[in-house]
Order: C-alpha cells, then structure tokens, then sequence
C-alpha cells in the first residue's frame, strides 16, 4: 500500500494551451493596458521602457514598485479585470 | 480616484438604459435585476436618476458580445478582460459591453433560476437530495422526458418543492420563435442535428432550429445554458452527461482525473472513452452585478482608481458585501454632487471637511489672511549690478531653471540670471547675480513661480524652499512641508494653474500645489506624460509663457498650446517637429 498512486495524464482534444512566455505576456498587457508604446496619429511616438512602464502598472494597480517582473507583477496581470485602458491614449 | 480626461458627463440627470440582448448563463429577470441593482449603487449616493427604455437609443445601451463585437475592442475570451464600457457622450460613448466568454454568475457559481414546477420559479438549491442520493447539479433522473430539474430546497424526499432548470427541450431565447423549445433533429443547410449548434454563426452562440427544418422554415431560438453547460474544450458548451465514462471508470461529477492542472472537467456524451468529446466545468463566474456596477462607473465618468478596495479599481474581486468605497463615492459626486434628498446619507462634495484645513503648527505668515502684497522688486527697479556683458546666455546648454517673474522671462544658472523683457524688441539684459537680489538664495535654483495673486515669488533648491514677499523672505522650509514626499530630491518645474494652484514637476511625476493652503492636493502625483502627452518625461525645466506651456530638455523644448498641440524646438526656435494630436482622448485633467 506504500507504492504512490500513479497519475494519468491524457492530451485533451482541442485543449487550448497558451504558451505565452511571462515576458510576452507583461508585454501585450504593458500597451493593451496603455502603459508603453503610445504612437500618436502624427507618427510622433512616446516610447517607455519596460521597466519604467512596469513601474507605472505597479503605482496604478497599488503594487510594490520595484520596475521589475516579480511574482506579483505576474501575478496581478493574469488576474480577471476591466478592459478600459489605465492610461488612455 | 480619476475621471476620463476633461470629466465627460451626462447633461441631464434622468440618465437612460436600455439591455439590448442577454447572456444564456442567467435568466433574463436575473440580469434585468443585477444591472438595475448595479445602477441603484450610483444613484444612491447622486442625484441621478436611471429609467430603462425597452426601444430606441437609451444613453447607456448595454450588450453581451465575444471576441470582435462591434466597437474595434475584441474581446479575449474566457478570463482576462470581463467588460468594458465608454465615458458619457453620443454614440458608442456611454455603452457597457459585458464579454460573452465569461461565465456569468452572481459570483458564487452557477445560478439556476427554475420554471414550472411547484416552486413558484425559486432558485435551485445544491446540493439536494433526491431518492437518498446528492446531487450537485440539474438532473434528469426519474424523468422519461429527459427534463433537467432541481430541488428548491435541501431535500427534495422532504420538502418536494421542484421545478425545471434551463433548457433546450423547454424553450429558447432570442431569435424569432418567441420563445418556443428546440426540435431535435432539425436540418440546417442539408445536415441534420441532434443538439445545439454554433455552426453558421460567427459569435460563437448556440442556437437550434424549432421545426425540424430551418432550411425550410427559417425559425430559430438561442439555446439556455444549463448549469452543467461546459466550457471551452471541444464540445462547444454542450452540458456535462453524468455519468460518463473515463479510462473504464464511471463519474457521476466533474473531475480532475487525467489533468496536470488540476481543472475540472467532465464528458458531454456517456463516454470519453469513445467519442472523445469533453469540455471544464462551470467554475464560480463573474458577479455580473460587481462588474456591472463597475462598468458604470466608466459610463458616467468614471476611470479607474488606484485604491485596491475602491469599486473603480480595474481588477475584479468577489465581495459578499456590496458598499461603495469612500473614494468611488468622491469622484462621483466630483461630477454629478450628492444626492439632494432632504436628508442626504452621504457628505456632501466639495464641503470642507477638518482635513481640508491647514494644520496650525504647519502654517507661517503666508498662511494667514492675505495682507497687502507689498511691492515686489520688479526688474525695472532692480538694484543688482551687471556682470561681465559678454557672458552669452545663449551658449548656455541647460539653465539650471527658467521662470517668469512680472511677465519676463528669466533664466537661472550658476549664480547668475539674465532676463528678457516682454516687450518684443527687447533683449536678453546681462546677467546679474542672484546673491544681490535675492540674497537668501543659493546659487543653483531648481525651479521657482510667481503666486500670481499675492505676486509672492517660491524660489526651489534641492528639498528646500525659500519665499520672497518682496525683499522679506521666509526660508529655508523643507518641501515635505509642503505635503511632497522625501523621495523628491528637487522639483525641477513649476507651472500656474488657475489662481491658487501649481503644478510641480519633479522626474517623471507631477503633483498640484494649493498655494493657499500650501499643501498638495489628494490624488497626486500623476505621470507626466500622461497628462501631458506627447512631451519627454525627464524634462528639466517645466514653465507657463505667454499662454504656452514649455517643457525643455537639453538645448529643446516642447511648446504646447492650450489645445494641448506640441511643436518641439531647438535652441534657435526652428521647428524640428509638431504635433496635432497631443491632446489624447482619455487623458486626465491636471
């Protein structure tokens, strides 16, 4: 009885599995949620880096400001959320 | 809290809506109910009225939808984004879209509203029992019809109290059937089907036909989810069939088995084993009232806020208890005032609260009532001594800050300041030296503004300020003092707004200074280029001219005009670029 139980694992027809690396993933919500990358319509584009746009999600949403992507960073952008924009453009 | 950029509100208070279609995870009246609830949370706390027309263009339309939806903002099926909505305005502005891909709830699970039965169309409850056995779901046991029902209350062998859960076999929605149940089979484009069907449709909705012919008769309902509906998978939201079978083994509920992550699913047909065809089960959902009162908030005016308990903070999180927070209240009343009820339950906007009074022990001379501004040095009368008239000030790469005092324009560096006269022929007069005219100073100021009601000049070095009454000065005080926190090293701009406020600007961030009570307002700092959109964010001198803003870096600066257009400039005034579009939709107002 002391044998561990041996799991099954099966591949699920049709399973949608993001494979979206933490680093792509803070990306597309860095400009989805308007905190990098804002081109105005003149061509004339304001660029921010990662970390600073990092640093900004971090203020806005409360977290620790530390312009990196830790576990809470990660954390809060896989968390369910209102699509409006933080910082329109 | 924040409202969207130049505070867009409804006109009139009797504010209308108007539900244009429904999501099948709850019944109607259950929807009808949550968005109604949603808005009584605003209109509790303003004189806002909301009346929900059933036709016509209602100021806030509300609508589910998946994935592209009409508006240019896709959704992103299931998790993620929930909602969205648009600030107050015509058209699309004002609109609440909820995503469709979501599982919508009151946001403990699933919310199984019954009809017929003995009920009186009560909610189902789980688990009950029935024939001394639990059941977690809808059943179909002891039914030869194969009508899904629940018990209505604990025990069913006790109470009987019952009715009938969502259904196909008992009616649809939508569509042009006025309600009527699906016929299975039923032919679609010459193929016959047994159940539910997305085919032919783009949004992703189930549908069935109710004649048995669709091709001939053209008449189609949406189908109602059932509680068991499942997600995602490759079942496209058919129910769970309990039992089914997997890897020989019969399971009456959903399960982990077979996953590394621990997800829940079940079988949509009695075996997996053979058909292959599954999909997880339904989780808790989203609040659809929580979400919707937070969608609100956006349609009246509302952006998001940093505080994590406020309603307008943009995550979603289960709360049992509803209350507005204190913060979503202020800014709604920001826009709209208070209720004007006679007995209103909530304070007032804008009524002073103890909070709003200067501390005491913080206060100074220029915190008590305003004397008479004596007469300020005014560069005409200055007894400051010219220094050595060849020193350029235009081979000055970066002053240390630029300033207007009585209409002229000065420029700091080093000691010394030159000033340009506003008169159009005039020319920069040679420099003089701070020490004689202001002799409390330092050398190196970092930014300074003339209070343009009391003409009082703020000279900023490091943490420190100093202010000139005149030849009276008062100073060194530290800039905490002022309300701005320790981590400012140097505020590096000034700029008037209105009569009694300056934005100050240090680094990447702004904050606004209430010169008559001397501290800085709530809500701040701000990003720079947030509300300023379109100028660099290390800007080290920041001043109001002639009506224009400038922002300066290096030997540049960016001019903006109050329609918020740039043009960017180098040393010798030639335009190296302009923009039409620095006013961004959306940006706030400093």
């Amino acid at each position: 009885w002391s044998v561990p139980l041996k799991s099954v694992f099966v591949t699920f027809p049709g399973d949608v599995i993001k494979n979206m690396s933490d680093t792509d993933l803070a990306e597309s919500y860095l400009k989805k949620f308007g905190y990098m990358d804002t081109l105005h319509r003149s061509g004339f584009q304001s660029v921010v880096s990662t970390s600073k746009a990092l640093q900004r999600m971090q203020r806005q949403l409360g977290l620790d400001e530390t312009g990196q992507l830790d576990t809470q960073t990660l954390d809060a952008m896989k968390r369910p959320r209102c699509g409006v924009p933080d910082v329109a453009n | 809290y924040k409202t969207f950029y130049r505070n867009p509100k409804w006109d009139h208070n009797d504010v209308t809506y108007r539900i244009l279609n429904y999501s099948p995870d709850l019944d109607s009246s259950v929807i009808d109910d949550a968005f109604a609830r949603a808005f009584k949370v605003w209109s509790d706390v303003t004189p806002l009225t909301f009346t929900r027309l059933f036709d016509g263009t209602a100021d806030i339309m509300i609508s589910f939808g998946k994935k592209n939806h009409g508006d240019f903002s896709p959704f992103d099926g299931k998790h993620g984004t929930l909602a969205h909505a648009y600030g107050p305005g015509k058209g699309i502005q004002g609109d609440a879209h909820f995503d469709d891909d979501e599982f919508w709830t009151l946001g403990k699970g699933p919310v199984v509203k019954t009809s017929y039965g003995n009920a009186e169309g009560a909610m189902c409850h789980f688990p009950f029992v029935f024939g001394g056995k639990t059941y977690t779901t809808c059943t179909s046991e002891g039914r030869a019809d194969k009508l899904p029902w629940c018990a209505t209350t604990d025990d069913y062998d006790r109470d009987g109290k019952y009715g009938f859960c969502p259904s196909e076999l008992l009616y649809t929605t939508g569509g042009n059937s006025d309600g009527a149940k699906c016929v299975f089979p039923f032919v679609f484009l010459g193929d016959e089907y047994n159940s539910c069907t997305t085919e032919g449709r783009s949004d992703g909705y189930r549908w069935c036909a109710t004649t048995s012919n669709y091709d001939q008769d053209k008449k189609f309902g949406f189908c109602p989810n059932r509680d068991t509906t499942t997600i995602g998978g490759n079942a496209e939201g058919e129910p769970c069939h309990f039992p089914f079978v997997f890897l020989g083994k019969e399971y009456d509920s959903c399960t982990s088995e077979g996953r590394g992550d621990g997800k829940l699913w079940c079988g949509t047909t009695s075996s997996y084993d053979d058909d292959k065809k599954w999909g997880f089960c339904p989780d808790q959902g989203y609040s659809l009232f929580l979400v919707a009162a937070h969608e609100f908030g956006h349609a009246l005016g509302l952006d998001h806020s940093n505080i994590r308990e406020a309603l307008m903070y943009p995550m979603y999180s289960y709360v049992e208890d509803f209350s507005l927070h204190e913060d979503d209240i202020e800014g709604i009343q920001y826009l709209y005032g208070g209720r004007t009820d006679p007995k209103p339950t909530v304070p007032q906007p804008n009524t002073p609260t103890t909070t709003d009074i200067p501390d005491p022990d913080e206060t100074d001379s220029t915190d008590e009532p305003e004397p008479e501004p004596e007469p300020t040095n005014r560069p005409t009368t200055t007894t400051s001594s010219p220094l050595d008239p060849t020193k350029d000030a235009c081979k000055v790469i970066k002053f240390d800050t630029i300033t207007v005092i009585g209409g002229d324009l000065y420029f700091f560096k080093d000691g010394h300041y030159w000033r340009k006269s506003r008169k159009e022929d005039s020319a920069l007069k040679s420099p003089m030296l701070i020490s004689e005219r202001w002799p409390a100073l330092p050398a190196v100021i970092d930014s300074a503004f003339e209070d343009v009601v009391t003409k009082k000049l703020y000279f900023f070095s490091g943490t420190k300020f100093w202010v000139y009454t005149g030849k009276n000065v008062l100073g060194p005080r530290s800039i905490e003092k002022l309300g701005l926190p320790d981590s400012v090293q140097k505020v590096e701009g000034a700029l008037q707004r209105g009569q009694n406020k300056v934005l100050l600007f240090s680094g990447e961030n702004f904050w606004r200074l209430d010169v008559k009570t001397q501290k800085i307002d709530k809500g701040y700092p701000k990003y720079t280029d947030v509300v300023f959109g379109g100028v660099p964010i290390d800007a080290h001198e920041v001043f109001l001219y002639e009506g224009h803003t400038f922002f300066c870096r290096d030997r540049f600066y960016w001019r903006m005009n109050s329609r918020r257009q740039i043009h960017v400039m180098d040393a010798e005034d030639n335009e190296v670029e302009s923009s039409s579009d620095a006013g961004p939709s959306g940006m706030e107002e400093p």
